[in-house]
């Protein structure tokens, strides 16, 4: 069965695109087939991934119901496709409005794709928006890439409000599995300090019925490196522009982590 | 004459709050009367001087009519003011929106405190939405926090054309003086490239009547120093907490260059 997860954080520059890219690579080098899913209108994972953003179907034609999911869907690497977005799908937040059912159109395409993908990934805006809305309703799991800095566990709190009113509402299978920590720096007081607070926030939900109440804090983290900040000019993942750098090294091993949690055989 | 200073970038976590509490803090240093202005739902910028958002008049009570400047200013350091935010904030952007003359509000604030202040600066959130274009509609001067990554110039332009756009139709007076780069890695190639595209970019605007046609890449950088962010969650500017730090170098060298670009004599 396909496993689908969105990868959300409403806080700006995280690291939830260079997660999706890089660790939607490296799962398809191992085998599996990927299909990670551009839902910010920003299109920076289109353009990570060397996909020219509105050049042909895409997310926006996808959740309109102009295109079908085979359409939209473009081939990047060997087991690795891209639903790329553009700036209308900017656009598809006003219309989707008034749109009845509207959390559930992602959905709907989602349900229809289970022959073809082991992993669907979705990449949310910096928003809690009703982009990130119809990727919470469509998908079982959530993982959240986090910067271990002082205010980020302020936002965590705003986020985990939103997808506990989903589940409540519309999705009663969302689950929060796993947080991601980007943009580590090892050996800072900072980062430890943080980590030990989220670990500290997440114990006290185990053994509730918060859709977060197994989450857990990931053992890889992704430490900063600028190999990761310069392979999306080239339209290259970490794996083509620097396979030995640690930026591939964390995202390989995040992959093996993230089948355990996420897609457990 | 007090100077009104907009500091803008809709891309998150680029440094704008980082920048206007230590900025500010490094002008007040100097002797110049500040006031800093948290436009931010989020209130980064009150919780990293020290102040409970909520707590009193502060920003929504501005906005909404129903406080003056006198009583939401709060002191939090010698010469430094700030005009607190709070989560009702994120209400007012909705609540405005049906106001006549919605985007005066704060320009009208900002004409009565001329005998106040030398300097007001305003902390946007990242977005291009209400309460960014009250603070584009109500200042003198913009300055760009940017982070020299290969996907901000591509935010850049969508935000110049926003000020481009308040300039024509409402703020004749409106410029861009300043982009500073923040979270800057020295030695990489990455930021070098991104900086001489950003030249090549503003120079093509030279003696045209764009509103950033002078604007100047600040010199003074701010390098990435783990400090910056350490010292929010202490309620502490840099230079109460690391005043040796590169961090506190770096903004003490800005308030510098800032005064002869955004408030000659
Ligand atoms: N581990 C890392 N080391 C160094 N740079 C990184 C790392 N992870 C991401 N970056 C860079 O930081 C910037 C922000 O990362 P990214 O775009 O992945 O965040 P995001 O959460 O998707 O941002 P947005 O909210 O705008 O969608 C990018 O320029 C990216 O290349
Ligand atoms: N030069 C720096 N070195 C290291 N960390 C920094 C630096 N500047 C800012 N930071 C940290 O990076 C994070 C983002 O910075 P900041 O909050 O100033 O950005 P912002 O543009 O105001 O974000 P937002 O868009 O959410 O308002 C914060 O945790 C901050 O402490
Ligand atoms: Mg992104
Ligand atoms: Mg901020």
């Amino acid at each position: 069965a396909v496993h689908t997860i969105a990868v959300i954080n409403q806080k700006g520059g995280v690291g939830k695109t260079t997660t999706v890219a890089n660790l939607g690579a490296a799962l398809a080098a191992k085998g599996k087939h990927v299909c990670l899913m551009d839902l910010d209108p920003q299109a920076h994972l289109t353009l990570t991934l060397g996909v020219e953003p509105g050049d042909g179907p895409g997310m926006y034609e996808l959740l309109t119901g102009s295109a079908a999911l085979g359409d939209a869907a473009r081939d990047v690497r060997k087991n690795l496709t891209v639903v790329p977005s553009s700036i209308d799908l900017a656009a598809a937040e006003v219309e989707l409005v008034s749109t009845v059912g509207r959390e559930q159109i992602l959905r709907d395409h989602l349900l229809k794709c289970e022959r073809q993908y082991d992993i669907v990934m979705i990449d949310c805006p910096p928003s809690l928006g009703l982009l990130t809305l119809n990727a919470l309703c469509a998908v079982q799991d959530v993982m959240i890439p986090l910067q271990p800095h002082f205010l980020a566990l302020q936002g965590l709190g705003k986020l985990l409000e939103t997808v506990s009113l989903v589940q409540k509402r519309i999705n009663p299978s969302l689950k929060v599995r796993g947080i991601v920590l980007c943009m580590y720096e090892t050996g800072t007081r900072l980062a430890g300090e943080v980590v030990a607070d989220l670990e500290a926030f997440l114990s006290q939900s185990r053994g509730t019925a918060q859709p977060w109440s197994d989450a857990r804090i990931l053992s890889a983290v992704i430490r900063r490196n600028v190999k990761l900040a310069e392979c999306p000019s080239h339209g290259q993942t970490i794996f083509d522009y620097e396979p030995s750098s640690n930026g591939a090294q964390d995202y390989a091993a995040l992959a093996g982590e993230f089948l355990n949690i996420f897609a457990p055989p």
